[in-house]
């Protein structure tokens, strides 16, 4: 069961959370330990790292228009930024004693903590990305809200224009979003729903043309052909629901799946 | 994204000090 749920996040922090993880586990095993070597150095360079993260969090948070963004991203920003702080403590306290047990306990402490605060900041711009997805879902939903309501070709015309940009966007996004995820499973639900999309619009098409063409020769059959379309609408709306659905979904619930 | 690079940059930093944290504790074990 994969940790990270997209491959980008799991390619950036899935090292160093290994190199925490051992690192937890020899302090653990030698609770003694060996002096520890000066670490201002690479201690430093976490800083500023930081500082630089910081800076361009905050311009993100400036340029966006994402209110849960804007409303998450400092807390995270803040976690890193005291995990940050911790060690520095640490980094002075080992200068003073290489020894000294509370230095490593901040030291592992703010390892810890920089790798909650990345990936708290890392899931709160991956949610964000996935938002931008879903509103172009939704805006598919309502082009189909209205698909029944159309009652003339030009007004037909009209719905294909509006209505294939927004599913060619839905298609791009959702096709890569599946290739971002670890998780098999809604790569997979992912896939169906969008290969069932590219299936019923056309179809759709087809079934709302049929109920135009109906509706101007008199009308015979005109129940079966709306029924028919609203069917179609149905079915591509029960598939975006859908993608919207797994797209939000952030952990492998396995009873779910079983 | 600028955003990941910074994120990158942390995690690559991180790794480096804890990594130079191990090397000491891992010759006692």
């Amino acid at each position: 069961m994969p940790v990270f749920h997209t491959k980008t996040i799991e390619g950036i922090l899935e090292p160093v959370a290994q190199q925490v993880s051992r690192l937890v586990i020899l302090h653990e095993e030698a609770e003694d330990g060996n002096a520890m070597p000066d670490l201002e150095k690479p201690v430093m360079a976490v800083s500023k790292a930081v500082v630089n993260l910081v800076k361009v969090g905050r311009e993100t948070i400036n340029s966006s228009d994402d209110p849960i963004l804007k409303q998450d991203m400092p807390a995270a920003l803040h976690r890193v930024e005291s995990a940050s702080k911790l060690l520095e403590e640490a980094s002075s306290l080992l200068k003073a004693d290489p020894y000294s047990q509370p230095a490593r306990k901040k030291l592992i402490e703010g390892a810890r903590g920089i790798l909650q605060g990345t990936s708290a900041l890392l899931l709160c711009f991956d949610e964000s990305e996935v938002r931008k997805i879903i509103r172009e879902c939704k805006k598919v939903l309502d082009y189909l809200a209205v698909a029944e309501v159309i009652e003339t070709m030009e007004d037909l015309v009209q719905f294909v224009k509006d209505l294939s940009p927004c599913l060619t966007r839905v298609s791009r996004d959702v096709d890569a979003r599946q290739q971002e995820l670890t998780h098999q499973v809604h790569r997979e639900i992912l896939m169906r729903c969008l290969e069932g999309v590219k299936t019923l619009s056309p179809i759709l098409i087809c079934s709302m043309k049929i109920f135009i063409q109906i509706f101007h020769q008199g009308g015979k059959g005109i129940a079966e052909a709306a029924e028919n379309r609203n069917y179609l609408t149905g079915r591509m709306t029960d598939e975006i629901n859908e993608i919207i659905r797994v797209l939000q979904l952030t952990t492998y619930d396995e009873e779910e799946w079983d | 994204e600028i955003i990941l690079e910074a994120c990158k940059s942390i995690a690559a930093a991180t790794g480096a000090l804890v990594k130079a944290a191990s090397t000491a504790q891992r010759e006692l074990v």
